[in-house]
């Protein structure tokens, strides 16, 4: 039984595609069946895998509009345990189809019920806001993944994310878990970095992951040749620091 | 009579409430009268400002809503000829309370309308997403100035959000023009950056600012301090590049 993790943060450009695709590809080489659902309108999740718009027929839409199964719009990726459900344009038009459908939140989690039992973690990579898309990751998730860029602005945004998670919890899915907050674009040469980390640890402990993301060049690199960064450059930093944030998450799971 | 000029991208964090902010705080500083209108839930352009959202009980919410004026809820900041409207997490529940009000689209347009002789150029801040409220920015403004991040991720999604200008000018905003594209983060030390800079010089030509904004951790810290980088620091590359912006900006409008 998969665990499903939302990877969310209503800011924006704070790293979530980025540690969607690449913790899944970092706990596929890891052999850990794993699935992406990329549930972002932008589609950015689908390209810097080398999925591009205009190769798709079938994309996570047809799933929310409840045309098709995840199991027919899933497919394979460059990397054997990392199945990919990609998104299109199509997506920005389903907020507002879906506004008034019934059970509008519990689609994704109806969808994710029929195959969840073919993966070990299911990963969805959100858009920037608290829409619809968002919560139907947030009702399907078991926990979420939590990016904090080392940022002032990042930092201000959490509160708002947490009441948002809490309210999700008391009335759509109680078991709604936090996995953890991960420290993304540490930039070990600015004062700013440390301080928003000292912060994040000193409110959160626990809940922040031990593996700091450093700021790194190869990691918006690697989306412009539709590849993970383990594939582009397996001796970057920012590759090494995603395969021992998956060793990281794959112990967590384990010890439950 | 002002110019009104929307600074959207629905890409997350490419620099919109840094722009917003710095712009706006440029023109000021050479005493060109401004207002800035913080349309985005996260409400990160008022807190760059100082303006926490327990220091406020009227914000740009109450105008969405019908309850206020644009007058009524704005208020002075620490620079003369700057004028905040500020936001606050009420604006969160405004794109549902709205999804069916009649002339939604138009809402900020009519109360822009009132004030607009007060000011010689007004700012609005919009959320990384093209929803009711980016919508209503883009429906109010003269032009849109779009800020790219010179990543690879952040050109991708310049497509999508071309399409959407197009479609607002076709439907509901005939004048809508491209104010500019704004090249954010630009980091000198990296390829990524030149080769995101000449690619959009390349398909944009003209529409380019001349002015790159480079990557600058004083405009990262500025808003822990509640104020723009120039009043943070006048002599930091990133305070100096937003008032070269803003001299360019007045010299495109003055010639029209
Ligand atoms: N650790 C890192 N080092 C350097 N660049 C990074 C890092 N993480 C992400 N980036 C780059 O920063 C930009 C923002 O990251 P990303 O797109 O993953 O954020 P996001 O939260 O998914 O954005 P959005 O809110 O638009 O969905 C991208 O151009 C990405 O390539
Ligand atoms: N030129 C720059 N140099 C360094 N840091 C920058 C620069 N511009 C913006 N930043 C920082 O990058 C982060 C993203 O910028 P900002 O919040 O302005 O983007 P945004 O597009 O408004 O984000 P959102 O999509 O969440 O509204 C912020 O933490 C900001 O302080
Ligand atoms: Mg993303
Ligand atoms: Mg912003």
């Amino acid at each position: 039984m998969a665990r499903v993790i939302a990877v969310a943060n209503q800011k924006g450009g704070v790293g979530k595609t980025t540690t969607a695709v690449n913790l899944g590809a970092s706990l596929a080489a890891a052999e850990c069946r794993t699935l992406l659902i990329d549930l972002d309108p932008q589609a950015n999740a689908s390209s810097s895998l080398g999925v591009l718009p205009g190769d798709i027929s079938d994309d996570v839409y047809r799933v929310m509009v409840g045309e098709m199964t995840i199991a027919k719009v899933a497919r394979e990726t460059m990397l054997q345990y990392l199945t990919l459900v990609p998104a299109s344009g199509d997506l920005v038009g389903a907020e507002i189809e879906l506004a008034s459908a019934e059970g509008r939140e519990r689609i994704l989690e109806r969808a994710i019920a029929d195959i969840r039992d073919d993966y070990r973690v299911i990963l969805i990579d959100t858009p920037p806001s608290l829409g619809l898309l968002t919560l139907n990751a947030l009702v399907a998730a078991d926990s979420v993944l939590i990016p904090l860029q080392c940022e002032y602005l990042a930092l201000e945004g959490l509160a708002a994310l947490m009441k948002t998670i809490d309210r999700v919890r008391q009335s759509l899915n109680p078991d709604l878990a936090v996995e953890g907050l991960l420290l993304t674009m540490y930039d070990l040469r600015n004062n700013l970095s440390a301080q928003v980390a000292r912060e994040a640890r000193e409110h959160f402990a626990e809940l922040v992951f031990k593996t700091p993301v450093p700021r790194n060049v190869r990691l918006s690199e690697a989306p412009s040749h539709g590849k993970p960064a383990l594939l582009y450059d397996i001796n970057s930093k920012g590759a090494l620091s995603y395969l021992q944030l998956a060793e990281e998450l794959l112990e967590r799971i384990e010890n439950g």
